[in-house]
């Protein structure tokens, strides 16, 4: 019987990006925020995420016409690794709002 | 209340921090609250630890078990004032230096420089939210910071940013009513929120929001503080 391994006939979907201007700027965003990757594969899934953290900010430029939006410290982490490692407000039944303690009366704030 | 606001210009706020990679922007908001409101009634800028947070608050909410402040893991403002009122107070920064991991609590109650005495949840209500911001001092709040990993400065005003999904901390410190939102067609007035990301984040280390629109879920956490010197 002929071997029945499944053979990958497709190319990978992201393009090669090496030597590609988004590695040119890719190299820019390293040194401006002092980042360095301690294998070549590590480089190069960075890349790959900087890859789409560039096409995320220019949608969320679309999206939100009236800030900036551009490369960050953080455009070579997934959106699940920047949420697990900079945000932290953890998620909460939160009902009608504030979830421990009282609520604060209403202030008078006509005039 | 004023047209404009920002507790920054009345010496309540201390400089922008940095959490580093450990999800405790929950402990960033809280002393930023915990730092305002002890301004407000003393006069003193002090700025204070979050690592004693980090390491020594385990409190959980007492509606929702599995919401318990878990250092690097994350946390809720409300339980951490929970935890400062029975622990007792909060020690100054320098005192208990942020490392940015979890360690073995370290408290010292001889150490502590500012008490809470109490907390309260603001009414989801824009309005109560800015004038309890004026009266109280810089608040705490939650938000969906989806937009902000790629956020470098401007009126943020996105068209579509959902207001459940809070998943940050951060620091209600002004507002400004001149922020220009084209898709509005309009000088939307905007919300100053203090962020744990450091100074070369966003505009230096602040994140500006267009108000009047419940805008990323920011009106839905808002929480104030009052304190107390520890004599």
């Amino acid at each position: 019987l002929e071997d029945l391994t499944i053979r990958q006939v497709t190319e990978d979907r992201l393009p090669n990006l090496l030597g590609t201007h988004t590695e040119r700027k890719f190299r820019v965003f390293m040194s401006d925020y002092g980042k360095s990757y301690s294998t070549r594969e590590e480089y190069i899934h960075r890349l790959g995420i900087f890859a789409k953290n560039v096409l995320k900010a220019a949608e969320h430029q679309m999206m939100d016409p009236t800030a900036v939006h551009g490369v960050t410290q953080f455009s070579d982490l997934t959106e699940e690794e920047f949420k697990r490692m900079y945000t932290g407000v953890v998620d909460v039944d939160r009902g009608h709002g504030g979830v421990v303690g009282a609520e604060a009366p209403q202030l008078d704030i006509k005039g | 209340l004023p047209k404009d606001f920002d507790w920054r210009e009345k010496g309540a706020v201390t400089e922008v921090k940095d959490q580093g990679a450990c999800g405790s922007c929950w402990a960033f908001s809280t002393t930023g609250a915990v730092e305002g409101a002890n301004f407000v009634s003393t006069g003193k800028l002090v700025s204070l630890s979050e690592q004693q947070l980090v390491d020594c608050d385990k409190a959980c909410d007492p509606k929702d078990k599995k919401a318990c402040d878990n250092g690097c893991g994350g946390g809720l403002m409300t339980n951490a004032y929970e935890y400062l009122e029975k622990a007792g107070g909060l020690e100054e920064e320098k005192s208990y230096p942020y490392t940015g991991k979890r360690g073995h609590c370290k408290f010292d109650p001889k150490k502590v420089a500012v008490k809470v005495l109490n907390f309260t949840n603001i009414p989801l209500d824009e309005d109560q939210i800015t004038a309890r911001l004026v009266q109280h001092g810089p608040l705490s709040v939650g938000i969906n910071a989806v937009f902000m990993q790629t956020y470098i400065g401007g009126v943020s005003c996105p068209l579509i940013c959902s207001k459940k999904r809070l998943n940050h901390g951060v620091l209600l410190v002004g507002y400004g009513s001149k922020g220009f939102s084209i898709l509005r067609l309009s000088n939307k007035p905007y919300w100053i929120i203090k962020n744990s990301w450091g100074k070369k984040w966003g505009d230096n280390g602040y994140y500006k929001l267009c108000r009047g629109h419940d805008m990323c879920g920011i009106n839905s956490m808002a929480s104030a503080v009052l304190t107390q010197v520890s004599s």
